[in-house]
């Protein structure tokens, strides 16, 4: 019922849910000097405020489970025929389930363009607040977890999402062909990009996108695959006013694939090959060891990595995607050193 | 030849193949481009591990400086050593900024110790310059905890002291740097419960 204000710029406001955020006098602004506040919503994210008022925000999950054959969108010409990888310690049902095409290394193969949305529970999110840096830990189900972070003078929103081991043996998504989650921020169409998007070509140009259209590549079959793009350094869209930019910090799949949200790909694990080339599934086991000296334990790739998130002026975007990638991508280099004499020596 | 960035130059020229670049070769030939890259980052990390603290002054003979590769894992061996009784009377973080431009960032350092942590900027001796710096605990979350642990102790090559595994870190300490162009700064982090309050890193409010 107390709206406690973390760190001048994030206030933590139980709204009503759907409350419209941008109704007159509602904006946060007054609360916060300019630049970033995430305002949440009994926990979870429920607007950013920017020069404009408070801009609606939301972070949830698209989960894909990967096409198990059949796919509605395909015609009878792929032979994409499963291939189980040897050795993999994925739960592989009966093959006759999984009669292809399938998702793989090469090919993003949704078993439908309407995924599992997954939203943050807000009955365990975890705020921390703090005069340098305030967070929110948001989790999704066991696996997926996302921390957002808001720092004086920044007007970025820094994700640092952790997901994995994904299709653990009995697990809900084990008996897919695969698991291929993304995450969303969605300004619930604050932003009215109309179907355009912007992503980088491998770091160096950033090239137009517009939803539903690939030249070369029309008709586009599949309505959420078929909008999917690889980028390296940022994805962005824009209304004439305000802009949503993501800057990531590795190779990954992005798409907008409604007005004002740009969703971007965390993490895949597959339990078949997509008969493209590799000749075995995208599926990334790791054997560590869980105790010193301890016996190796196999289990799928978990993955850790940091977004960062913009909600501006559309003007101010591409400079804002800019410093971004320099903060993700080139940080300064950082050395340790254990200190057990010097100290009374120089004394 | 020679340089000690040849092996990684080499490591990252074989990943330029598409397959690297995109993610579709066979797992182990994935397993060989990472065994390949870790080679050439350890061997131009031991490089800059020994001539950037120069860059920044005269370094104490006893200061060894080591990169932390694992610290988005929450895991930093050198970090986790200050521990009230412990050995370590304070670490030291250094940070190079390659860019042409001043850095100013927020970094966020494992620490086992949460109590009495106090930040301060030092001097191209090594020494304590000016105020204690602002700092924050922040206590490692859920999705930190597990992802520490999972990797602990591959990140320590199975070598996890008793001590990194039980006191590990349990939170990151948040402070401001400043880096100038193609320069270095240099922070200890010390253990001073008679540090003012102000001196001292400050909890942050969970709920």
């Amino acid at each position: 019922s107390t709206s406690a204000v973390m760190n001048q710029r994030v206030a933590v406001r139980p709204t009503a849910l759907g409350e419209d955020l941008r109704a007159p006098g509602r904006s946060s602004k007054e609360q916060h000097s300019s630049g970033t506040a995430v305002v949440l919503e009994s926990g979870v994210p429920a607007a950013v405020s920017t020069q404009d008022g408070d801009v609606p925000f939301k972070v949830s999950i698209a989960l894909y489970n990967s096409s198990s054959g059949n796919a509605p969108f395909v015609d009878d010409s792929d032979n994409q025929w499963p291939i189980g990888r040897a050795g993999s310690t994925l739960p592989v049902p009966g093959l006759d389930q999984y009669p292809g095409p399938n998702s793989g290394a090469y090919i993003f193969r949704p078993n439908s363009s309407d995924p599992v949305r997954l939203h943050p529970s807000s009955t365990n999110a975890v705020v921390t607040a703090g005069p340098i840096v305030s967070e929110v830990y948001m989790s999704f189900d066991a696996t997926l977890s996302a921390t957002l972070r808001v720092y004086p003078d920044s007007d970025e929103v820094e994700v640092n999402y952790h997901v994995g081991p994904l299709m653990e043996e009995g697990s809900a998504d084990a008996k897919f062909a695969g698991s291929e989650p993304s995450i969303t921020y969605d300004t619930a169409g604050a932003v009215k990009s109309e179907g355009r998007m912007i992503t980088d070509s491998n770091g160096y140009r950033a090239m137009p996108r517009e939803r539903g259209t690939k030249p070369g590549y029309e008709p586009i079959s599949e309505p959420a695959a078929g909008n999917y793009y690889p980028i390296t350094a940022f994805a962005s869209i824009a209304s004439d006013t305000t802009a949503l930019g993501v800057a990531v910090d590795r190779p990954c799949g992005a798409a907008s694939l409604t007005d004002g949200a740009v969703e971007v790909m965390v993490h895949r694990r597959l339990q078949f090959d997509d008969s493209l080339g590799v000749g075995e599934a995208l599926a990334e086991d790791e054997c560590l060891p869980e105790e010193a000296g301890g016996d190796l334990v196999c289990r799928g790739l978990m993955v850790s990595g940091t977004h960062r998130v913009v909600l501006g002026s559309a003007d101010g975007m591409p400079a804002a995607m800019r410093a971004a990638q320099r903060h993700n991508r080139h940080p300064p280099v950082a050395l340790f050193a254990a200190d057990t004499g010097s100290l009374d020596s120089e004394k | 030849a020679g340089l000690p960035t040849a092996r990684l130059a080499l490591a990252l020229g074989l990943v330029q193949h598409h397959d690297g670049v995109s993610g579709t070769e066979k797992q182990h030939v994935a397993d060989d481009y990472a065994r390949q890259l870790a080679k050439g980052y350890d061997g131009t990390m031991a490089f800059v591990a020994e001539h950037v603290p120069q860059l920044h002054g005269t370094v104490p003979s006893a200061l060894k400086f080591a990169p932390c590769a694992f610290a988005n894992a929450s895991i930093c061996t050198a970090s986790e050593s200050l521990r009230g009784g412990a050995d370590t009377k304070r670490v030291v973080a250094l940070y190079f900024n390659a860019d042409t431009t001043e850095r100013k960032e927020y970094v966020r350092v494992p620490v086992a110790e949460t109590a009495g942590l106090v930040v301060r900027e030092l001097d191209a001796n090594y020494q304590p310059k000016g105020d204690p710096i602002e700092s924050q605990v922040v206590p490692l979350n859920d999705a930190q905890r597990r992802f520490r642990a999972r990797y602990l102790y591959s990140a320590t090559s199975g070598k996890a002291s008793a001590a990194t595994t039980t006191n590990g870190a349990v939170a990151q300490l948040v402070f401001a740097i400043s880096v100038q162009p193609r320069s270095t700064a240099a922070y200890s982090i010390e253990i001073d419960k008679m540090a003012t309050t102000n001196a001292r890193a400050r909890p942050s409010t969970v709920f």
